[in-house]
């Protein structure tokens, strides 16, 4: 299903209408910014007395990036343009401040008040601190509060939720739980996009007994970043995406064509691909191999490490039932033998003949962005746009619709949650 | 700069002209309800904009201070006096009265305290916490169709909070 943002709210705001923010009518949870990207401000005559200015900016910065990690929303501080041109501007202030018309009441009570799509003050005669020190009120924790009011975002009282009017002293590492993400995507929708590639990566640990277990972990690449998402939570893992380079050294850094984790009884190796070449990743040292311990050097060309395969590639999985990779370019798929090292014989196919529709018409066709054989529902995925389509199971969805035949395509819509882009600017917050 | 004398602040002493009032009878927690717009909703998109210009900082307390008996290190400052005329004040209309418990309840159930219209401890404790300016219940100039899905979403009973 592919979400538009228009069907959440009946958004009549287009930004600030000639310099006033007193643009009209609203409710809480009725109406939004109707653009995507925010610019803010922490105003030089509203430092607070307690904090360096860096941490301030730091800490508010973090603030709006934990919005944009659970909304389609980016924030861009902006410390150059004229003031009219900022959209959110925050202030530290005492008893009457910043020109506000609700004097702050000193210390205790309130420690902040915001507007519907517009500023944020803090009493600065409160104990404001850096976040996980242990005493005071966390600036943080106050600052997302905050920008949720001028988001949009009412008081809601429900346990657990980041807009309680009242202040929780901080528990270690608090992050917006699973209903106000839904709040803030009720006012602004989902998240959505394309992908490069998805895989599981699987590893080997051992247990403090000296059992050997197998894990895997769940990775969502796009462009240069990537995220890790936590299927038993159905989330991305908390304060990501985070930067191809930073987790994966030695691969493209702007991004890679498809990820196949080849793992057998022989083989256990990482692909990365990416245009004419690819690299195999070295888990023990954690970045590319120059040379593998089959002497292959890195990057190598496609065209040599798995003869019949064309590239640049759309994008690959590794089906581990039957030990063939399977490259999409185009309309056609490739099954390559791991073990014979060559493309199966009648391959190239159409993807529509390997994967039939199981509705005619229903089916991405070609040009897949990333196919995902996913460990936690045991079933290939492709992906295209912001469209997925499962293929059908060997045995579970077959044994429960017979009729269905063997690698037919299914739709399925939102099964993976919140994987959001935050502003380039925001990736090293 | 306000008195402390631990490395890390923790000592760190507010005069009581900086603190804010605290709730401590029916009539500031009368205040207090009205202010977050128990008792009547707040229209607090309107409350935002001063009719200064410019920017300022000042800070504006109320009162003046007895300065008298100020020794150095004594950071206690006598608390100016405040106006309290509740003595002089005739039988309480019935109709605010009302109004009041039914505001102290709507609160009380919001806090997840008993709901019982009485001014608690329970109560007196939960209206002192740090808490955000913004108001819990505001007006609306529209009259807009809420989605029942929505107001549960976000915990609200529709027909107790909005308009």
């Amino acid at each position: 299903k592919n979400t538009d943002t228009s069907e959440y709210s009946n958004k009549t705001f287009s930004g600030v209408l000639n310099g006033s923010r007193h643009v009209g009518k609203r409710a809480w949870g009725n109406m939004a910014f109707s653009k995507m990207v925010l610019k803010w401000r922490l105003i030089g005559e509203g430092y607070s007395s307690q904090l360096t200015i860096q941490d301030q900016r730091h800490i508010i910065s973090l603030a709006f990036r934990m919005w944009s990690e659970v909304s389609p929303l980016e924030f861009i501080e902006d410390t150059s343009s004229p003031l009219a041109d900022v959209d959110i501007k925050l202030g530290f202030g005492t008893g009457r401040h910043l020109g506000c018309n609700q004097k702050f009441d000193g210390t205790g009570r309130e420690f902040a008040h915001a507007w519907f799509l517009g500023d944020i003050h803090f009493d600065d005669d409160e104990h404001f601190t850096a976040p996980n020190t242990g005493s005071g009120i966390s600036l943080l924790k106050v600052a997302v509060h905050e920008i949720g009011h001028v988001l949009g975002l009412p008081h809601i009282y429900r346990t657990g939720s980041i807009m309680q009017p009242s202040y929780l002293p901080q528990e270690s590492g608090f992050e917006i739980n699973w209903m106000d993400r839904k709040s803030i995507q009720h006012l602004y929708g989902g998240c959505k996009g394309q992908y490069n590639t998805v895989f599981d990566w699987i590893r080997k640990e051992r247990t403090q007994y000296g059992e050997v277990v197998i894990r895997f972990n769940t990775y969502f690449m796009r462009d240069g970043w990537y995220w890790l998402y936590e299927n038993r939570t159905n989330r991305t893992r908390y304060g990501d995406p985070v930067a191809l380079q930073v987790g994966w050294h030695g691969i493209p850094p702007d991004g890679v064509d498809a990820c196949v984790h080849v793992w057998n009884r022989n083989t256990d190796a990482v692909y990365f691909f990416k245009g004419t070449q690819y690299w195999r990743y070295d888990d023990d040292n954690d970045q590319v191999f120059t040379v593998d311990p089959e002497g292959h050097l890195y990057p190598r060309l496609i065209s040599e490490g798995f003869p019949g395969v064309p590239s640049p590639i759309d994008t690959a999985f590794y089906d581990r039932r039957d030990y063939h990779i399977y490259f999409f370019k185009g309309t056609y798929v490739y099954v390559f033998d791991v073990t014979a090292t060559r493309v199966s014989p009648g391959f190239p196919r159409k993807i529509t003949a390997v994967f039939p529709a199981v509705v005619s018409g229903d089916h991405p066709g070609g040009s897949i962005d990333a196919a995902y054989f996913s460990y936690t529902h045991n079933a290939v995925f492709l992906f295209k746009d912001t469209l997925f389509w499962r293929v059908v199971g060997r045995s579970r969805d077959r044994w429960r619709r017979p009729a269905l035949p063997r690698n037919d395509l299914l739709k399925v819509e939102e099964q993976w949650f919140d994987i959001c882009n935050v502003h380039p600017s925001a990736l090293k917050v | 700069e306000k008195l402390f004398h631990s490395r890390d602040h923790s000592d760190l002493q507010i005069p009581s002209s900086h603190q804010a009032e605290l709730i401590t009878d029916k009539d500031t927690a009368e205040l207090f309800l009205s202010r977050y717009g128990f008792i009547r909703p707040v229209n607090w998109e309107e409350l935002q904009f001063d009719q200064s210009t410019g920017i300022s900082n000042d800070e504006d307390f109320p009162g003046e201070e007895d300065l008298s008996g100020i020794q150095e290190g004594d950071s206690s400052l006598s608390r100016a006096e405040t106006d309290d005329d509740d003595d002089d004040e005739d039988s309480p209309n019935p109709t605010e009265s009302q109004a009041f418990i039914s505001a102290l309840r709507d609160f009380q159930m919001v806090s997840g305290l008993s709901v019982t219209g009485l001014f608690d401890d329970a109560t007196k404790a939960a209206m002192n916490k740090p808490r955000c300016g913004v108001p819990d219940k505001e007006t609306d100039d529209a009259t807009e169709e809420v989605h029942d899905s929505t107001s549960s979403a976000l915990g609200i009973n529709t027909a107790t909070w909005l308009t």
